[in-house]
Protein backbone atom coordinates (compact mmCIF):
# COMPACT_ATOMS: atom_id res chain seq x y z
CA UNK A 1 0.00 0.00 0.00
CA UNK A 2 1.06 3.44 -0.89
CA UNK A 3 1.40 6.30 1.45
CA UNK A 4 0.29 9.86 0.11
CA UNK A 5 3.29 12.32 1.27
CA UNK A 6 2.83 15.87 2.03
CA UNK A 7 3.74 18.69 -0.19
CA UNK A 8 5.06 20.26 2.81
CA UNK A 9 7.44 17.74 3.33
CA UNK A 10 9.38 19.28 0.93
CA UNK A 11 9.38 22.50 1.12
CA UNK A 12 10.42 25.06 3.25
CA UNK A 13 7.78 27.77 4.67
CA UNK A 14 9.17 31.45 3.86
CA UNK B 1 -2.77 51.86 -8.85
CA UNK B 2 -2.59 48.61 -10.46
CA UNK B 3 -3.70 48.15 -14.41
CA UNK B 4 -3.28 44.78 -16.62
CA UNK B 5 -4.84 44.77 -20.46
CA UNK B 6 -4.80 41.53 -22.44
CA UNK B 7 -6.28 41.82 -25.64
CA UNK B 8 -7.31 38.13 -25.59
CA UNK B 9 -8.86 37.17 -22.60
CA UNK B 10 -8.85 33.76 -23.42
CA UNK B 11 -5.38 33.44 -21.60
CA UNK B 12 -6.66 34.18 -18.46
CA UNK B 13 -9.84 31.85 -18.82
CA UNK B 14 -7.87 28.79 -19.45
CA UNK B 15 -5.40 29.84 -16.15
CA UNK B 16 -8.66 29.98 -14.58
CA UNK B 17 -9.60 26.49 -16.05
CA UNK B 18 -6.27 25.09 -14.81
CA UNK B 19 -6.09 25.93 -11.43
CA UNK B 20 -10.22 25.98 -10.58
CA UNK B 21 -10.19 22.59 -10.09
CA UNK B 22 -7.30 22.23 -7.31
CA UNK B 23 -7.74 25.59 -5.86
CA UNK B 24 -10.81 26.95 -3.96
CA UNK B 25 -9.36 30.59 -3.43
CA UNK B 26 -5.63 31.70 -4.05
CA UNK B 27 -4.07 35.15 -3.98
CA UNK B 28 -2.96 36.80 -7.12
CA UNK B 29 0.50 38.62 -6.01
CA UNK B 30 1.00 41.49 -8.33
CA UNK B 31 4.54 43.97 -8.73
CA UNK B 32 6.07 45.17 -11.29
CA UNK B 33 7.24 42.03 -12.62
CA UNK B 34 4.13 40.51 -13.16
CA UNK B 35 1.23 38.45 -11.38
CA UNK B 36 2.19 35.39 -9.35
CA UNK B 37 0.18 32.72 -8.07
CA UNK B 38 1.68 30.01 -5.34
CA UNK B 39 -0.86 27.86 -3.33
CA UNK B 40 -1.00 24.21 -2.03
CA UNK B 41 -4.25 22.32 -2.53
CA UNK B 42 -6.82 21.60 -0.24
CA UNK B 43 -4.90 18.43 1.40
CA UNK B 44 -1.57 19.85 1.05
CA UNK B 45 -0.46 17.24 -1.38
CA UNK B 46 0.30 19.27 -4.86
CA UNK B 47 1.39 23.21 -5.19
CA UNK B 48 0.18 25.02 -8.18
CA UNK B 49 3.04 27.97 -9.11
CA UNK B 50 1.82 30.17 -11.96
CA UNK B 51 3.93 32.99 -13.77
CA UNK B 52 2.76 35.68 -15.28
CA UNK B 53 5.11 38.18 -16.72
CA UNK B 54 4.59 41.87 -16.88
CA UNK B 55 5.99 41.98 -20.80
CA UNK B 56 3.59 39.10 -22.12
CA UNK B 57 0.46 41.54 -21.63
CA UNK B 58 -0.56 44.54 -23.95
CA UNK B 59 -0.19 47.01 -20.76
CA UNK B 60 0.62 46.61 -17.45
CA UNK B 61 1.00 49.34 -14.57
CA UNK B 62 1.81 48.27 -10.81
CA UNK B 63 3.05 50.49 -8.74
CA UNK B 64 2.69 49.38 -5.62
CA UNK B 65 3.16 45.89 -4.45
CA UNK B 66 -0.79 43.94 -4.47
CA UNK B 67 -1.91 41.19 -3.17
CA UNK B 68 -5.48 39.93 -4.34
CA UNK B 69 -7.25 37.34 -2.45
CA UNK B 70 -9.62 35.61 -4.71
CA UNK B 71 -12.80 33.40 -4.81
CA UNK B 72 -11.91 31.77 -8.13
CA UNK B 73 -15.90 30.19 -7.98
CA UNK B 74 -16.32 34.24 -8.22
CA UNK B 75 -14.10 34.44 -10.74
CA UNK B 76 -15.13 32.22 -12.98
CA UNK B 77 -18.44 33.33 -12.82
CA UNK B 78 -16.95 37.19 -14.32
CA UNK B 79 -15.08 35.49 -16.61
CA UNK B 80 -17.63 33.53 -17.84
CA UNK B 81 -19.16 36.92 -19.33
CA UNK B 82 -16.41 37.39 -21.16
CA UNK B 83 -16.54 36.75 -25.09
CA UNK B 84 -13.01 34.70 -26.10
CA UNK B 85 -12.27 37.23 -28.32
CA UNK B 86 -12.94 40.14 -25.70
CA UNK B 87 -9.93 42.60 -24.74
CA UNK B 88 -9.55 42.60 -20.79
CA UNK B 89 -8.49 45.13 -18.41
CA UNK B 90 -8.32 44.49 -14.72
CA UNK B 91 -7.83 47.45 -12.63
CA UNK B 92 -7.16 48.15 -8.71
CA UNK B 93 -6.61 50.34 -6.62
CA UNK B 94 -4.07 50.30 -4.09
CA UNK B 95 -4.76 48.73 -1.10
CA UNK B 96 -8.60 48.21 -2.50
CA UNK B 97 -10.92 45.73 -1.06
CA UNK B 98 -12.17 45.06 -4.88
CA UNK B 99 -10.88 44.46 -8.01
CA UNK B 100 -12.33 45.48 -11.44
CA UNK B 101 -12.54 43.39 -14.61
CA UNK B 102 -13.67 45.24 -17.81
CA UNK B 103 -14.33 43.52 -21.14
CA UNK B 104 -14.73 45.36 -24.52
CA UNK B 105 -15.92 43.90 -27.56
CA UNK B 106 -13.13 43.95 -30.46
CA UNK B 107 -15.25 46.56 -32.34
CA UNK B 108 -15.96 48.62 -28.65
CA UNK B 109 -19.66 48.45 -29.23
CA UNK B 110 -20.03 46.62 -25.70
CA UNK B 111 -17.88 47.37 -22.88
CA UNK B 112 -18.70 45.32 -19.70
CA UNK B 113 -17.32 45.99 -16.40
CA UNK B 114 -17.23 43.72 -12.93
CA UNK B 115 -16.16 44.61 -9.71
CA UNK B 116 -15.48 41.70 -7.21
CA UNK B 117 -15.13 41.65 -3.88
CA UNK B 118 -11.46 40.51 -2.34
CA UNK B 119 -10.89 37.88 0.38
CA UNK B 120 -8.25 38.15 2.97
CA UNK B 121 -6.71 35.08 2.99
CA UNK B 122 -4.09 33.75 5.48
CA UNK B 123 -1.30 31.89 2.60
CA UNK B 124 1.29 29.94 3.42
CA UNK B 125 4.20 30.72 1.05
CA UNK B 126 6.93 27.99 0.67
CA UNK B 127 9.77 28.30 -0.76
CA UNK B 128 10.51 25.85 -3.81
CA UNK B 129 14.87 24.97 -3.79
CA UNK B 130 16.49 24.90 -7.14
CA UNK B 131 16.53 20.90 -7.90
CA UNK B 132 18.66 19.55 -10.83
CA UNK B 133 16.60 16.77 -12.37
CA UNK B 134 17.23 13.28 -12.71
CA UNK B 135 14.64 12.97 -15.49
CA UNK B 136 13.47 15.88 -17.66
CA UNK B 137 10.58 14.26 -19.98
CA UNK B 138 8.83 16.79 -22.38
CA UNK B 139 6.24 15.18 -24.58
CA UNK B 140 2.23 16.80 -26.33
CA UNK B 141 0.07 17.80 -23.25
CA UNK B 142 -2.32 16.58 -25.31
CA UNK B 143 -1.26 12.75 -24.86
CA UNK B 144 -0.41 13.51 -21.45
CA UNK B 145 -3.69 14.13 -20.59
CA UNK B 146 -5.01 11.25 -22.88
CA UNK B 147 -2.57 8.78 -20.37
CA UNK B 148 -3.60 10.35 -17.14
CA UNK B 149 -7.50 9.84 -18.17
CA UNK B 150 -6.80 5.94 -19.10
CA UNK B 151 -4.39 5.12 -16.57
CA UNK B 152 -7.49 6.96 -13.83
CA UNK B 153 -9.37 3.95 -14.90
CA UNK B 154 -7.60 0.88 -14.11
CA UNK B 155 -6.38 2.67 -9.94
CA UNK B 156 -5.87 5.51 -7.62
CA UNK B 157 -1.82 5.49 -8.46
CA UNK B 158 0.32 6.03 -11.41
CA UNK B 159 3.71 4.82 -11.26
CA UNK B 160 6.33 6.91 -14.15
CA UNK B 161 9.26 5.34 -14.70
CA UNK B 162 11.87 7.12 -17.08
CA UNK B 163 14.75 5.50 -18.55
CA UNK B 164 16.85 6.41 -21.59
CA UNK B 165 14.57 4.33 -23.35
CA UNK B 166 11.54 6.18 -22.95
CA UNK B 167 9.02 6.67 -20.36
CA UNK B 168 6.47 3.78 -19.08
CA UNK B 169 3.30 4.87 -17.41
CA UNK B 170 1.53 2.06 -15.05
CA UNK B 171 -1.49 1.58 -13.08
CA UNK B 172 -3.02 -1.34 -11.85
CA UNK B 173 -6.20 -2.25 -9.16
CA UNK B 174 -9.08 -4.88 -9.32
CA UNK B 175 -9.92 -4.64 -13.27
CA UNK B 176 -5.99 -5.29 -14.00
CA UNK B 177 -2.83 -3.79 -15.17
CA UNK B 178 -2.11 -1.05 -17.66
CA UNK B 179 1.54 -0.09 -19.11
CA UNK B 180 1.86 2.58 -21.58
CA UNK B 181 5.53 3.65 -23.28
CA UNK B 182 6.59 6.45 -24.84
CA UNK B 183 9.93 6.16 -26.68
CA UNK B 184 11.80 9.22 -27.69
CA UNK B 185 10.14 10.48 -31.11
CA UNK B 186 13.12 9.97 -33.84
CA UNK B 187 11.95 12.77 -35.77
CA UNK B 188 8.75 14.95 -36.37
CA UNK B 189 7.33 17.76 -38.66
CA UNK B 190 6.04 19.61 -35.61
CA UNK B 191 8.52 20.40 -32.61
CA UNK B 192 5.12 20.50 -30.46
CA UNK B 193 4.52 16.47 -31.45
CA UNK B 194 7.97 15.34 -29.96
CA UNK B 195 8.61 13.06 -27.30
CA UNK B 196 12.46 14.06 -25.57
CA UNK B 197 13.78 12.86 -22.46
CA UNK B 198 16.75 13.97 -20.82
CA UNK B 199 18.18 11.30 -18.16
CA UNK B 200 21.10 11.77 -15.98
CA UNK B 201 19.75 8.76 -13.62
CA UNK B 202 16.85 6.55 -14.20
CA UNK B 203 13.87 7.02 -11.99
CA UNK B 204 10.83 5.20 -11.00
CA UNK B 205 7.94 7.47 -8.72
CA UNK B 206 4.24 6.82 -7.84
CA UNK B 207 2.06 9.26 -7.96
CA UNK B 208 -2.01 10.34 -6.97
CA UNK B 209 -3.89 9.82 -10.40
CA UNK B 210 -6.72 11.93 -9.24
CA UNK B 211 -3.67 15.11 -9.07
CA UNK B 212 -2.45 14.52 -12.49
CA UNK B 213 -6.24 14.55 -13.94
CA UNK B 214 -6.11 17.94 -12.52
CA UNK B 215 -2.80 19.43 -13.88
CA UNK B 216 -4.19 18.23 -16.93
CA UNK B 217 -6.65 21.07 -17.20
CA UNK B 218 -3.86 23.39 -18.04
CA UNK B 219 -3.67 21.48 -21.44
CA UNK B 220 -4.75 24.55 -23.47
CA UNK B 221 -1.95 26.59 -22.28
CA UNK B 222 0.17 24.74 -24.33
CA UNK B 223 1.30 22.29 -26.56
CA UNK B 224 3.66 20.42 -24.71
CA UNK B 225 3.82 19.63 -21.59
CA UNK B 226 7.45 18.72 -19.23
CA UNK B 227 7.45 16.35 -16.47
CA UNK B 228 10.20 16.55 -13.81
CA UNK B 229 12.02 13.94 -11.79
CA UNK B 230 14.37 12.72 -9.25
CA UNK B 231 14.51 10.50 -6.77
CA UNK B 232 11.57 11.29 -3.28
CA UNK B 233 11.38 14.12 -4.72
CA UNK B 234 8.04 16.07 -5.91
CA UNK B 235 7.27 15.59 -9.96
CA UNK B 236 6.78 19.03 -11.43
CA UNK B 237 4.53 19.23 -14.41
CA UNK B 238 5.20 22.42 -16.30
CA UNK B 239 2.73 24.09 -18.95
CA UNK B 240 4.46 26.86 -20.66
CA UNK B 241 1.80 30.15 -21.54
CA UNK B 242 3.21 31.59 -24.34
CA UNK B 243 4.79 34.67 -24.11
CA UNK B 244 4.13 35.08 -20.57
CA UNK B 245 5.64 32.53 -18.35
CA UNK B 246 4.09 29.20 -16.97
CA UNK B 247 2.07 27.07 -14.59
CA UNK B 248 3.98 24.65 -12.55
CA UNK B 249 2.58 21.79 -10.35
CA UNK B 250 4.55 20.43 -7.92
CA UNK B 251 3.06 16.79 -6.83
CA UNK B 252 4.84 14.91 -3.65
CA UNK B 253 5.20 11.30 -4.76
CA UNK B 254 3.91 8.17 -2.95
CA UNK B 255 5.61 5.93 -0.74
CA UNK B 256 5.69 2.39 0.37
CA UNK B 257 3.94 2.22 3.34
Amino acid sequence: KNKQQSIRNFFKKK
Amino acid sequence: MFEARLVQCSMLKKVLEAIKELLNEATFDCSDAGIQLQAMDNSHVSLVSLNLRSDGFDKYRCDRNLSMGINLASMTKIMKCAGNDDVLTIKAQDNADNVMFMFESQNQEKVSDYDMKLINLDQEHLGIPETDYSCIIKMPSGEFARICRDLSQFGESVVISCTKEGVKFSAAGDVGAANIKLAQTANVDKEEEAVTIEMQEPVTLTFACRYLNSFTKATALSPQVQLSMSADVPLVVEYKIGDFGHIRYYLAPKIEE
